[in-house]
């Protein structure tokens, strides 16, 4: 888009229907455009080559504001919490962490926090017979709480290094849900006798504005540490984060690319911000 | 909301006297931002506002008292025809059994609205079968199956084999046990991914279904045409059905799939229970999504 192209009014026109066209918001655009305007005049840029990258500094600067990797384990158990709404990719990112995880030579425990939908526990216990890690799993329509509280208490007893907990996907405007969903999280600190080491939201990069509201009544719910993107091996770009990152202060830690257990990466704004643009 | 956003635009620009093309043009962008927020389509969203232009510069507008209500109205109406009527009938086969197939990307909500359209057709009489196409989600097949035992519907299942095999067994079981509509789930997958959607027309080689039904997420961005013009043009739909509107989305996506493919949105999922199915009514989506 910017090869051999003067800097005129029409180029940042085009820039920002780029970046709206990969789901960052109108908002968000906007910001970044208005942005590249102003260095743009500063820095006297001419040529449309150093704007694009002016504009790439722009988005990784946003994406890498409050940007850490996985936080290193301190205590054991290293706990994670993994929420989001249907469908997004949290059981099957569990399934990924696992492996990750072991491939490390920790010890895992996975807990099958969604006791609601069809078939959810017998999913994550497919993963963690792939993987061979131990499952703590009630019947169910079980209360996820009393999971929750198995879970954490089953950990520390057996000694496990790693304990991630999956609950069901819900919308973030079911208001009794939500509260179920701080109720659990209540449970797992209580138990563990401190903060979890990570809450994860989950967010499909095919995701578009809904994902803000998302982002913002989940972290009222729960302390969120971080966003997991995933299906970005779609053709989606999941410009989403830079509006999460932009609004709301929400940063990425990992990215899904495909449906397998090896298929997860720790973000990489630069990567991620040249691919938007790809 | 857009409506009050309106409001004051036109307000202001009323004070200056009578209205001018563009004055309405100022409305108009203010029309863009709110398709762009729903999740629009950058360029459905261009062409849409082109589309609507000359009406809202004609004399209805013009000549208000309230232009502003007026380009609302005309918007509205634009929006909701272009989504098309309330077409909430599925396409069966004058010779049963019709095949019906669920097609969409992972996670939209296939296996949950095959469930719901069985619960559906069995209300009004149909003997449907559930057939588990997906044999690569972990426990899919299970998952079917438990929807299938709460709904007292058969579910037609083979374990791992190959999904045009299960389609084409599940049809004859469906002819010598006498029901009517086959509900085909199949595993979700990217539109690019060339081996999977050869699979899909595969299946349809082989059971010739009356009907595919893509199923989009509400909540999905700018991707969805992409994605939707993707399977028609490989499958050529039948229709859309649209899941998760209980949540929040504006559910822009819904302009974006009928304008690129000029099928159906049929139904809407409403909740994850097996009740929560709806007729798709294009005036409430187009009042959802101008916000
Ligand atoms: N292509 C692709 N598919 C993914 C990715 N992550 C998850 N999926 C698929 O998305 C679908 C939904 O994944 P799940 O892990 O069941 O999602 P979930 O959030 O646990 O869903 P619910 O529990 O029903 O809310 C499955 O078909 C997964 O294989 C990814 O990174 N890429
Ligand atoms: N709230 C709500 N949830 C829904 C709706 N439709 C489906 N879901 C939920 O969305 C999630 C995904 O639904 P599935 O039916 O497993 O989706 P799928 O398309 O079959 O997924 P894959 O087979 O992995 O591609 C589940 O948690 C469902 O309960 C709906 O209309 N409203
Ligand atoms: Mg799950
Ligand atoms: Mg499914």
């Amino acid at each position: 888009i910017t090869t051999g192209r003067k800097v005129d009014e029409s180029l940042f026109e085009e820039l920002e229907e780029v970046l709206i066209q990969a789901d960052c918001g109108v908002t968000t655009a906007m910001f970044l455009v208005d942005q590249l305007r102003d260095r743009a005049r500063e820095e006297k840029i001419t040529a449309a080559e150093e704007l694009r990258k002016v504009l790439m500094e722009e988005m990784v600067a946003l994406l890498e504001k409050n940007a850490a990797p996985l936080k290193t384990p301190e205590e054991s158990p290293y706990v994670i919490m993994v929420v989001g709404v249907n469908g997004a990719g949290k059981t099957t990112t569990i399934a990924k962490l696992a492996y990750r995880f072991k491939q490390e030579n920790a010890k895992v425990l996975l807990a099958a926090g969604d006791t609601f939908r069809a078939g959810a526990i017998e999913q994550l216990g497919v993963w963690a017979q792939r993987l061979n890690v131990d499952l703590i799993a009630h019947q169910e329509g079980a209360d996820p709480a009393a999971v929750a509280f198995d879970a954490v208490n089953a950990a520390k007893a057996r000694g496990s290094d790693v304990l991630i907990l999956d609950t069901a996907g819900r919308l973030q405007t079911k208001v009794n849900l939500m509260s179920e969903l701080a109720k659990v999280h209540r449970v797992v600190q209580r138990e563990l006798g401190r903060d979890l080491d990570e809450v994860l939201l989950v967010v499909d990069a095919t995701t578009g504005q809904n994902a803000l509201s998302q982002g913002k009544i989940f972290a009222e719910a729960v302390p969120l540490t971080g966003i997991a993107l995933t299906k970005l091996d779609g053709t989606a770009k999941g410009g989403i984060v830079l509006a999460l990152a932009n609004e709301l202060d929400l940063a990425v830690k990992l990215v899904g690319v495909g449906e397998q257990y090896e298929d997860l990466q720790d973000f990489d704004a630069r990567s991620f911000a040249a691919a938007l643009f790809g | 909301n857009l409506s009050s956003r309106l409001q004051e635009t036109m307000r202001k620009l009323r004070g200056k006297g009578r209205l001018s093309e563009k004055d309405v043009d100022q409305a108009l962008r203010e029309i863009r931002l709110a398709l762009l927020e729903a999740d629009v389509n950058y360029k459905v969203v261009r062409d849409f506002i082109g589309q609507v232009k000359e009406r809202a510069t004609g004399h209805e507008v013009l000549s208000s008292l309230t232009p502003g209500q007026q380009v609302i109205r005309i918007v509205n109406d634009e929006l909701t025809k272009l989504m098309g009527g309330t077409q909430a009938k599925l396409t069966l086969s004058s010779r049963p059994p019709s095949v019906l197939m669920m097609v969409g990307l992972q996670g939209a909500g296939k296996t949950t609205t095959a469930g719901k359209l069985a619960r559906m057709l069995k209300g009004q009489g149909h003997r449907p079968l559930l057939v588990a196409c997906d044999i690569y989600r972990p426990a899919a097949i299970k998952q079917l199956q438990v929807l299938g035992e709460q709904l007292e519907i058969p579910v037609f299942s083979m374990g791992e084999q190959n999904p045009v095999d299960i389609a084409k067994a599940a049809l004859s079981h469906a002819q010598k046990f006498n029901n009517d509509v086959v509900l085909i789930d199949t595993a979700g997958r990217l539109h690019v991914d060339e081996e999977l959607m050869e699979e899909l027309v595969q299946i349809k080689a082989a059971v010739n279904p009356s009907e595919i039904l893509l199923v989009v997420d509400a909540m999905t961005g700018q991707d969805a045409v992409n994605v939707a013009e993707s399977f028609n043009t490989r499958l050529e739909l039948g229709g859309i059905i649209l899941t998760k509107l209980d949540g929040d989305a504006r559910g822009g996506a819904a302009l974006s799939v009928k304008a690129v493919t000029g099928k159906p949105i049929k139904y809407i999922g409403v909740s994850e229970k097996m009740d929560g199915l709806e007729p798709f009514y294009p005036d409430r989506m187009a009042s959802r999504i101008l916000g």
